[in-house]
């Protein structure tokens, strides 16, 4: 099928959210 | 395992012994005790009863304890699995053991649906998908016009809904992750492999010998 290589996926948006990055809890 | 002999009392509620959660999880027995030092500073930075409450959660994720964020949210609704309103230690060790280098894939990809299932029908559906986006540009401050994001919800729903019934199954889902992996990638932490170096003050104080 053809691709939208200009359009970002919704969820790799949505990835971008740093709450959805824990690394957080580790910084001292 | 070995012969594990505590001399230590656990009071705070809700502790499981470092052996049950080694057994359970990626993790080594030194590792969780080491989870556990880690655990002690974050259950006690708003409330000091051994509990992380949500407060304490954003306060480690975004320095700010009042912060509300959907995603904080929905991951302290996960990592609190009997849903009391706290996440206990083992939970902790638990939920975080599916970010583990090591854990299996497939415990990644149940993770991020369930994560994105914010209302728990057992399917993703297109008003939660268009939600989540709408909140991941309110937070990074970022302005799309509402047909954009009608665009990208559309064009990634269809993408994703292979069987075209309106919802997104679990696998689907695990379809969808296969051709994009980078949805995952939030879910490894490489920290968890090092953290025994991050929090190293149990080492000289640990009864309980690795049987890695």
């Amino acid at each position: 099928s053809p691709k939208s290589p200009n359009l970002i996926n919704a969820f790799q948006l949505i990835g971008m959210s740093s709450c959805l990055d824990l690394s957080g809890l580790f910084e001292k | 395992m070995g012969c594990y002999h505590s001399k230590r009392t656990k009071e705070t509620p809700g502790y499981e012994e470092p052996t049950v959660l080694a057994a359970e999880t990626p993790f080594t027995v030194s590792e969780v005790e080491a989870l556990y030092e880690l655990f002690k500073k974050l259950s006690s930075s708003v409330i000091d009863d051994g509990l992380i409450h949500k407060e304490e959660l954003q306060l480690a994720l975004f320095r700010n304890k009042n912060r509300r964020n959907l995603f904080a949210d929905r991951i302290f609704d996960l990592f609190d699995v009997k849903r009391n309103g706290v996440i206990e230690f083992g939970e902790f060790v638990r939920s975080l053991g599916v970010f583990h280098p090591n854990a299996p894939v497939e415990d990644k990809i149940h993770f991020t649906f369930r994560l994105y299932d914010l209302r728990q029908t057992g399917f993703i559906e297109r008003e939660e998908l268009k939600e989540m986006v709408l909140a991941i540009l309110h937070e990074s401050d970022l302005l799309l016009s509402d047909d954009v994001v009608e665009t990208i919800v559309d064009k990634t729903f269809s993408d994703a809904d292979l069987k075209g019934d309106g919802k997104i199954d679990p696998e689907e889902w695990k379809e969808f992750v296969s051709k994009n992996p980078s949805l995952i990638k939030n879910m490894t932490l490489p920290y968890l492999k090092d953290i025994t170096l991050a929090f190293p003050s149990f080492v000289l104080s640990t009864e309980v010998e690795d049987s890695e």
